[in-house]
């Protein structure tokens, strides 16, 4: 089960996909 | 009533915590949770990806999770 803070971090590593 | 303000993220909160350890996307977000900053999480997932990509922090595999880190 994904907490909040699962999706979060997922959402902002994908926003820094190309970064990291 | 959620408390707003408490907490705020901005790039020299993030510096300051990157400075002192390493830390995952994870770690970062438990720092700025959106119930102390008054934030959305949209809001904190973009305005911390945007200082992320300022600050440009060293990347660091440590357990196998990839951690950012920040020089003095």
């Amino acid at each position: 089960s994904s907490s909040e803070a699962d999706e979060m971090a997922a959402a902002l590593e994908a926003e820094l996909n190309d970064f990291m | 009533t959620p408390s707003s303000g408490e907490v705020q993220l901005t790039e020299e909160a993030v510096r300051r915590y990157l400075t002192r350890k390493p830390m995952t996307t994870k770690d970062l977000l438990k720092k700025f949770q959106t119930k102390r900053t008054g934030l959305s999480s949209d809001a904190t997932v973009n305005v911390l990806a945007q200082i992320l990509k300022r600050l440009n922090p060293e990347r660091k595999v440590i357990g196998d999770k990839m951690h950012f880190s920040l020089k003095e």
